[in-house]
C-alpha cells in the first residue's frame, strides 16, 4: 500500500493475547525469527508504544493492512491458523502488503475465471490501482506467499485462477515460507539493508570464498577446488550440475604429513544476541583419525589479534556423502569461526575434508537430524498409509521422541507427505513429567538452498499439552508412552514404548516437496527440534506505563483511581480513569495526528478534522459574501431599472 | 499398555488454506483476511 502512514517501525511492538493457543504462540516466535533472519524487521513485546500489534486468538486469520495508528491493531491467529507461513503471511498484511494478484498488472500474468467464482465472491478478486498500490519494481511472483492459490473461492471443482504460463499454476498459493520476491518488496518498502539475525553465508562459487582466510601458523592450507581425489567428485552447492562452477574448500590431509594442520577462518563478525549456529556440510574423505576442530577466535583489548578457543570436533568416520552439521556457538565479541583440519594418521593417500554451503546466524541450531536416502524412490515406492519412523532422539528437554512419515500419505491423503511426532519411553527410564508439560516438537523439511536467507523449508509444530485428553478416551494423550503408547522393537533389537503421534496428513503435497531442494542428491533432511513453551502459558505482562503514577502537566500528581471512584466513570476508546483532586476524571488516548477528548473520551478529534473546519468556514464566509454581492446586485439593478423609467415618460401633455 | 490410543491429526486430514478456514468460520473478509477500518469500509 502506498503511503509513509501506513508504514510501521521496523521494529514493532506486538502483544500476545491470553487465548491465543499456546503452539500459536511458539509458531508466532518463530516466524519472528524468520523476519529477524530473512529481513530487517523486528519485533518486541509491547512496551507502551502508542501503536502495537495484538495477537489474539478471533475466529481465522486475519489482519489489517499497513500500519492503521489505530493504538491497539488486531491480529488474529485463530485454530488451524498456526502454520508458520500462514502467520509471516498475516504479518506481511501488518506490514503493508496485499495479496499478490491484486496489483494492478495482475492481467498481464494470470486469468481470472469470474464464472468459477463463487456468488458474492468477486470482490475478493478486485485489484488496486497502481497510485494506490506499489509492486516496489518487482516483478509478478506466482511464488508469493501472498498469492491466491488456483481454487481460492472456487463455485466447483474447476480453478478461479489460471497462470498464463501453465508451469506456474500448482506454484501460486504456496503457503510454505517467504519467496525471494516476497523479501526483496519487504526490503524496499522498509529500506533494510541486512536481517538482524544473519551473520554469513558462503557456497565458496566466487574466488574471494567470502572473505574467508588461510589461518596463519599452520603448515597446510585449504584449497578451492571443484573435484578432490578421493571424493567428493562435486561440491554440494550445485552437486556439479553447472560446469565452471561448482567449487567447496578441501584439505588434502592425504598428501599432508603427519601433525600437519590447516586453518580455515571466517571473516571478522560481529555478534548481538551472544549466541550463534554454525551449518555447514562436510564431506569427510580423510583418514578414520584425522580430525576436523571447530574453533572461534574472539578479540577484545586484551586480544587484539584474537584468541582461539576451541567449541567441539565433528567426529564421524570417513562416509562417502556431504553431511549437514550444526555447531552452537556462544560468542559475545567480535569473533572469526576457525575450520582446523589435521592429519593425525600416516601415509599417504587420496582424500582429505571438504567444507561447502557455511552459514552462521544468530539462531538456535536444530537438535536432530534425520536424512532419509533415496527420498524420491521413497515417495514413489511406499504404498499410502504406510510409515517409516525417525530414530528415537533424546532431546535437552528430557524427553524422547520420534518422527513418524507416511511418504505416500496417510489413508486419504494421497500425493501427500503425512507427518507425526510421537513421544518415546525406555523400560526404567524416569525423570519425566507425565503427562509431558508444555513441549513445542517441530519438523522441518529442509529446503537446501546453500544460502540460509533464500531456503523455503517446510516445518510444522505439535505442542504437548498435558492436560489434551485422547480421542473417545479419558487417557491423557500425552501421557507416558508405557501406559498409552505401544512397545516397539528397535532396529537394534532394544524394546522401547512409543506413545501416540500427533501431526498432521497434509505435511506437504508430493509436488512441492519434489520442487525447489527439498531433495538434494536423491535425500531429504528433516531437520527436528523440541523446545520447552511453558513460558507462553504466563500471560504477556502489560507495559508498566499503564499501572504506573501518572503526573499530568499541572503539576497535581494523579494516581491511580482507588477502585471505588472510577466505578461511577466509564472511560471510552481505552481511555483511563484518574483521580484528579479527588474526582474520577477519563484519560483519552492520543495519535500522532488524532486524539479522543470528552469526559469519557466518547468523541474523536483528528488533524483532519481541523483543516474540515478551516476549510467550512472560509467557504461559509464565501458563500455570505456571494449572496451579499447577489443582493446588491439585484437592488442596483431594480433601482438603476426604475431611473430609466422615470426619465422615459414621454411628455405629450406636461405643459399643461 | 492397554488398548491404542489413536494419532491425532491437527488439520483432520484437510489442507485447508487461510481463506477456507476464515470462510468456514464465515468471517465473510475482504479478500479473505483483510479487516478493513472505517475509513477503508467507507471508500469501498
Amino acid at each position: 500500500i502506498i503511503g509513509d502512514e501506513y508504514r510501521w517501525p521496523k521494529t514493532i511492538p506486538y502483544y500476545m493475547e491470553d487465548d491465543l493457543e499456546i503452539n500459536a504462540k511458539g509458531v508466532i516466535l518463530k516466524a519472528f525469527e524468520q523476519y529477524r533472519l530473512k529481513t530487517c524487521i523486528d519485533f518486541k513485546p509491547w512496551s507502551g508504544e502508542a501503536n502495537y500489534i495484538s495477537i489474539f486468538k478471533g475466529g481465522g486469520c486475519f489482519s489489517s493492512v499497513g500500519n492503521r495508528r489505530v493504538g491497539k491493531q488486531s491480529l488474529s491467529i485463530g485454530s488451524n491458523c498456526d502454520r508458520i507461513a500462514t502467520i509471516e503471511h498475516e504479518f506481511l498484511h501488518a506490514l503493508g502488503f496485499w495479496h499478490e494478484q491484486s496489483r494492478a498488472d495482475r492481467d498481464d500474468y494470470v486469468n481470472i475465471m469470474w464464472d468459477r467464482i463463487s456468488e458474492g465472491k468477486e470482490h475478493n478478486f478486485n485489484t488496486y490501482n497502481d497510485n494506490t498500490s506499489s509492486s516496489l519494481g518487482v516483478p509478478y511472483d506466482y511464488g508469493s506467499m501472498m498469492h491466491y492459490s488456483k481454487n481460492a473461492f472456487r463455485n466447483g471443482t474447476e480453478p478461479t485462477i489460471v497462470t498464463k504460463i501453465p508451469a506456474f499454476s500448482d506454484v501460486i498459493g504456496q503457503r510454505m515460507e517467504f519467496s525471494d520476491s516476497d523479501l526483496l518488496k519487504l526490503h524496499r518498502l522498509y529500506n533494510c539493508t541486512q536481517g538482524s539475525t544473519f551473520l554469513d553465508s558462503c557456497d565458496f562459487e566466487r574466488e574471494n570464498i567470502c572473505g574467508m582466510i588461510q589461518g596463519q601458523g599452520d603448515k597446510a592450507d585449504w584449497v578451492r577446488v571443484a573435484k578432490a581425489d578421493g571424493g567428493p567428485n562435486t561440491d554440494y552447492s550445485n552437486m556439479g550440475k553447472c560446469t565452471g562452477s561448482g567449487y567447496f574448500m578441501h584439505f588434502s590431509t592425504g598428501t599432508a604429513n603427519t601433525g600437519d594442520t590447516a586453518l580455515l577462518e571466517s571473516r571478522l563478525l560481529y555478534p548481538k544476541r551472544g549466541y550463534q549456529c554454525l551449518q555447514f556440510f562436510y564431506y569427510n574423505s580423510a583418514g578414520p583419525s584425522d580430525s576436523l576442530k571447530i574453533h572461534v577466535r574472539e578479540y577484545d583489548n586484551a586480544n587484539p589479534n584474537g584468541k582461539l578457543r576451541f567449541i567441539k570436533t565433528i567426529d564421524g568416520s570417513p562416509q562417502d556423502l556431504w553431511q549437514l552439521h550444526h555447531v552452537s556457538l556462544d560468542v559475545k565479541k567480535k569473533f572469526r569461526v576457525v575450520f582446523q583440519g589435521t592429519k593425525e594418521g600416516s601415509g599417504t593417500f587420496a582424500g582429505g575434508q571438504s567444507l561447502d554451503d557455511i552459514n552462521l546466524s544468530e539462531t538456535t541450531c536444530p537438535e536432530f537430524i534425520w536424512r532419509v536416502k533415496n527420498f524420491s524412490h521413497v515417495m514413489e515406492n511406499t504404498p499410502t498409509n504406510t510409515s517409516i519412523f525417525s530414530p528415537p532422539f533424546t532431546s535437552k528437554e528430557g524427553y524422547t521422541f520420534q518422527m513418524e512419515l507416511y511418504p505416500s500419505g496417510k489413508a486419504g491423503s494421497p500425493g501427500e507427505l503425512s507427518a507425526y511426532a510421537h513421544l518415546v519411553a525406555r523400560e526404567g527410564d524416569t525423570g519425566q513429567i507425565w503427562p509431558c508439560p508444555w513441549k513445542q516438537i517441530t519438523m522441518m523439511l529442509m529446503d537446501q538452498h546453500p544460502h540460509i536467507q533464500k531456503r523455503m523449508s517446510n516445518q510444522r509444530s505439535v505442542t504437548t499439552d498435558p492436560n489434551m485428553k485422547a480421542t473417545d478416551s479419558d487417557r491423557f494423550f500425552w501421557d507416558d508412552p508405557r501406559k498409552v503408547g505401544v512397545e516397539v522393537t528397535h532396529t537394534d533389537g532394544s524394546k522401547y514404548f512409543r506413545g501416540p503421534g500427533s501431526g498432521t496428513a497434509v505435511y506437504l503435497t508430493h509436488l512441492r516437496a519434489k520442487s525447489r531442494d527439498f531433495i538434494k542428491g536423491g535425500d531429504a533432511i528433516f531437520l527436528l527440534t523440541m523446545e520447552d513453551v511453558s513460558h507462553l502459558t504466563v500471560t504477556q505482562p502489560l507495559p508498566s506505563t499503564t499501572q504506573q503514577p501518572v503526573t499530568t502537566a499541572v503539576t497535581t500528581t494523579v494516581t491511580t483511581a482507588p477502585i471505588n471512584l472510577c466505578l461511577s466513570v466509564q472511560c471510552l476508546n481505552n481511555g483511563v480513569c484518574m483521580v484528579d483532586e479527588g474526582k474520577a476524571a477519563c484519560r483519552c488516548v492520543v495519535g500522532d495526528d488524532w486524539w479522543y477528548y470528552g469526559d469519557s473520551c466518547q468523541y474523536k478529534g483528528s488533524i483532519m478534522d481541523k483543516t474540515t473546519l478551516a476549510l467550512a468556514s472560509s467557504l461559509s464566509v464565501l458563500g455570505v459574501m456571494l449572496l451579499v454581492t447577489a443582493v446588491s446586485v439585484i437592488c442596483l439593478k431594480k433601482k438603476y431599472k426604475k431611473h430609466a423609467n422615470n426619465s422615459s415618460v414621454v411628455m405629450e401633455n406636461i405643459s399643461a | 499398555p492397554t488398548t491404542n490410543v489413536l494419532d491425532y491429526d491437527v488439520d483432520s486430514g484437510r489442507d485447508l488454506d487461510i481463506f477456507d478456514i476464515n470462510e468456514e468460520a464465515g468471517l465473510n473478509l475482504v479478500e479473505g483476511d483483510i479487516v478493513l477500518d472505517e475509513r477503508q469500509t467507507r471508500n469501498s
